[in-house]
C-alpha cells in the first residue's frame, strides 16, 4: 500500500497545478525555506480529512487558497488529489486504487470525494479509520512536531497503541 | 477489548525496546502501563454511570515511556535533550508502524536536531524498513539527501507560487534539477 | 516615557528593516505600533485606578512584525515556513542588539531550521557584528563551524558526565579535538 | 563587555569542575546529541537568576544537581559562576570584573554571589537590568526558542522596545 500521487493547484503557493508521482522506498523533498515544502506536506493532511485551520497554520480554513503574490492575483478555489494503491485491499473497499478528494472556495464549504463521488468526511474518515492516518495519527509529522509523543501525557498515547490494535 | 489491548500493547513495547537500542547504542528503553488512577471517592460508592461492562475510560491504564540513553540514569523525558527527544518519539513512531503499518509516512524535517551520528542511524532504519514501506522526509540535511532513493525538489519562482521538479543529489553541491517535471 | 519609548521605538524599527533586507534579499519587513486597545465602558467614564499622570498597560500601544518575503503578499506572521520564522525573529533580536547591546548573546542551535543560503547569510551577518559584539552558538551546522572563530567541544563520558574542549574544524571530516582543556 | 569564563560543578551532566574561557567574536559549541551543549546553556541562565525550574527542563530546582550516571553516586551541590568583563562600565559598580555566582544544595536554597560577597537575587537582577540579560530578554536564546519573538503578543514586544530604552 502506498501514496502514488498528489496533484494539488490552487493550494497556498501551488497556484499552477502540480504533481509529485511516488515510489515505495525513501523519498526526500528538497527546495530552499519558504519554497513549499510544509504546504506540500499540509496539502497531504488537509486531503486526508484535517478540520482544524490552526493545524494548517492559518486562522480560517480558506486561507488555504492562494492568496496572490508579486504581479499574480488571488484564486478563487483550492483543490487536492491523494492517490492510493489498495492492491492488498487496507482500506475497506473493492477498488484497487483510491482516489482521495477535497476542493474548497472561498467563504464556501470543503468538498470531499472518494474515486469522484461526493461523500462526507465522516466517509472518509471511516475509510481511513484503522491506517494512522487519522486526525489522532502520527503517519504525518508536521515541523517542530516531532517529540509531540513524548509531550503527550499517559492517556494519550493510549490513544495511539488502541489505534494500533 | 482489554485483552487485544494487552496483546498490542505488548507487541508494540517490544519494538520500540528494539528499535531504541538501534538508534541509541548502549541505551534502553521501555513502555510501561500506568496505575490506572484510583476511582474518587464517589465512584466507589455509587453508581458509575455509563454502559454495564464498560471500563470508564478514565480508570483505565495509560502508556509511559521510560528511556535512558547509554552511560546515564534513568530521569524524566523532560531532561533528555532535543535530539534524544526527538529520536526517542521516532523510536516510538516506527515501534506502532511495526505493528500497524500505515500506507504511508510524511517527516517534515524531523532530523532537524539530530547530531550527524544520529542522523546516519534513522536513515539506515529508515531504509532497512523501506523495503515494504513508504517514507517521505522533508530535509536539509545532506546525509539524508544522499541516503534518498528517491529526490523531489520545491523551488519559489517570482510571484510566490511554488514548482515541484525531479532532482538529484551530487555530493558537496547538494540537489541539482533533473528535468523540469511534466506541470500539466 | 512615551517620548523615550517613541526614540527608541524608531530606532529598533530602522534597524530590523536593514536587518531583515540583509538576509532576505528583496524582501520588506517594518514594525508598527498597534491602536491601543479601546478603554472599555468602564474605564472612559469612572475613575481608572493607578497614579495620576501614568498610563494604564493595557492602553499602550503593542509592537507589530510585518515580514514579507521576496515575491510574496503581505500575509500573517503564522503562515511563514519555518526557516523564515526563525530569520525573522533573528532579524527582531539583533535590531534590538544595534540599539541596545548585551553584553554576550548565547543562541542554542537557532540554525536548525535554515536551508544552507540563509545559514550562510546568518552566519556572515554575525561575523560582520563580532567585530564588537560577543556572540556564543551552539550549532550541528558544519558552515557555521567552518565560521566560527573558536570552537569549543562537550563530550559525553561512560558515566554520564560531560567534558568541554578545545577543538578545531576541519574541512569534511567535522570537529577535532585539540588538546584537552585543562580541567581542574 | 563580554563573557569571560564560565566554571561549573555538579551542574546537570557536568559533574566534574569544567571551565571555558570565551573570546570576542563568534564562538561555537559543538558536540553529539546528549553530550552536554545545552546543559551548559542552562548553566547561563540559572547564574543569571533563572527562577522556573520549568524553563530548565526539571520539576524542582534541584534537578540541576548531578543525579548521577553509570558507576558514579549523584553530587550534593551544584555550582556555577559567570566572570564578566565591565571595561566599558555597561554594569553599574565600579569593578572592571564582574564574578556572578550561584550555588544550591539538594533540598536548600539558592545562594547568589557577586565578587565573591553573599547577595539577594534582587540585586543580582537590578545589576543586570539594563542589558538583556534579564528573565524576559533574549540574550539567551534557549533550543527550540527562537521563534518565541514571533508567537509572543504585541504588548510582549512592547516590553522588550521598552527593556532597551
Ligand atoms: N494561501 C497562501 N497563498 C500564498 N502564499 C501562501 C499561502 N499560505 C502560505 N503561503 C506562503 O508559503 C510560505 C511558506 O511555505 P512553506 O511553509 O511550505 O515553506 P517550506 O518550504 O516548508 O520552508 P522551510 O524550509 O523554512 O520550512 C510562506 O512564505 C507563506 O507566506
Ligand atoms: N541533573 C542531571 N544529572 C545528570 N544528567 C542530567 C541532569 N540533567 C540533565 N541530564 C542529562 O543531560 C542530557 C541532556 O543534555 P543536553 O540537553 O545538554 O544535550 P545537548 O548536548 O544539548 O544535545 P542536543 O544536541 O540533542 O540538543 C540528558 O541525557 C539528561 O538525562
Ligand atoms: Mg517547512
Ligand atoms: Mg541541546
Amino acid at each position: 500500500m502506498k501514496l502514488r500521487r498528489v496533484a494539488l493547484s490552487g493550494f497556498k503557493t501551488f497556484a499552477r497545478r502540480n504533481e509529485i508521482v511516488l515510489e515505495t522506498g525513501l523519498t526526500a523533498i528538497v527546495g530552499p525555506n519558504g519554497s513549499g515544502k510544509s504546504n506540500l506536506v499540509d496539502a497531504i493532511r488537509w486531503a486526508l480529512g484535517e478540520t482544524s485551520a490552526r493545524e494548517l497554520r492559518g486562522a480560517r480554513m480558506d486561507e488555504v487558497i492562494y492568496a496572490g503574490g508579486n504581479g499574480r492575483g488571488p484564486m478563487g478555489m483550492a483543490q487536492v488529489e491523494l492517490t492510493l494503491d489498495n492492491e492488498e485491499g487496507r482500506l475497506p473497499t473493492e477498488d484497487v486504487e483510491v482516489a482521495i478528494g477535497r476542493r474548497v472556495t472561498r467563504g464556501g464549504d470543503s468538498e470531499y470525494r472518494i474515486n469522484g463521488a461526493r461523500t462526507r468526511l465522516r466517509d472518509l474518515e471511516r475509510l481511513l479509520a484503522s491506517t494512522g492516518l487519522t486526525q489522532s495519527g502520527y503517519a504525518v509529522v508536521a515541523q517542530n512536531d516531532v517529540d509531540a509523543i513524548i509531550q503527550a501525557n499517559p492517556a494519550q498515547r493510549r490513544t495511539l497503541v488502541e489505534e494500533a490494535a | 477489548i482489554e485483552r487485544r489491548f494487552d496483546a498490542v500493547f505488548g507487541a508494540v513495547a517490544y519494538h520500540f525496546r528494539l528499535l531504541f537500542q538501534e538508534l541509541f547504542p548502549g541505551g534502553h528503553a521501555t513502555l510501561r502501563l500506568t496505575e490506572p488512577p484510583p476511582l474518587s471517592e464517589d465512584e466507589d460508592e455509587g453508581e458509575v454511570e455509563g454502559e454495564p461492562g464498560t471500563v470508564r475510560r478514565e480508570a483505565l491504564a495509560g502508556v509511559e515511556i521510560l528511556a535512558q540513553p547509554a552511560g546515564k540514569r534513568l530521569q524524566a523525558l523532560s531532561l533528555l535533550s532535543g535530539g534524544e527527544r526527538a529520536l526517542t518519539a521516532l523510536a516510538m513512531i516506527l515501534a506502532l508502524q511495526q505493528v500497524n503499518p500505515s500506507p504511508f509516512y510524511v517527516f517534515d524535517e524531523v532530523d532537524a536536531p539530530l547530531d550527524d551520528a544520529n542522523v546516519g542511524r534513522f536513515v539506515k532504519l529508515l531504509l532497512r524498513l523501506s523495503s515494504t514501506q513508504q517514507f517521505i522526509i522533508v530535509t536539509h540535511n545532506h546525509i539524508t539527501m544522499a541516503a534518498a532513493e528517491v529526490l523531489y525538489g520545491v523551488t519559489m519562482d517570482g510571484d510566490g507560487t511554488s514548482t515541484l521538479l525531479s532532482v538529484r543529489f551530487e555530493e558537496g553541491r547538494g540537489p541539482i534539477p533533473q528535468r523540469r517535471e511534466a506541470v500539466t
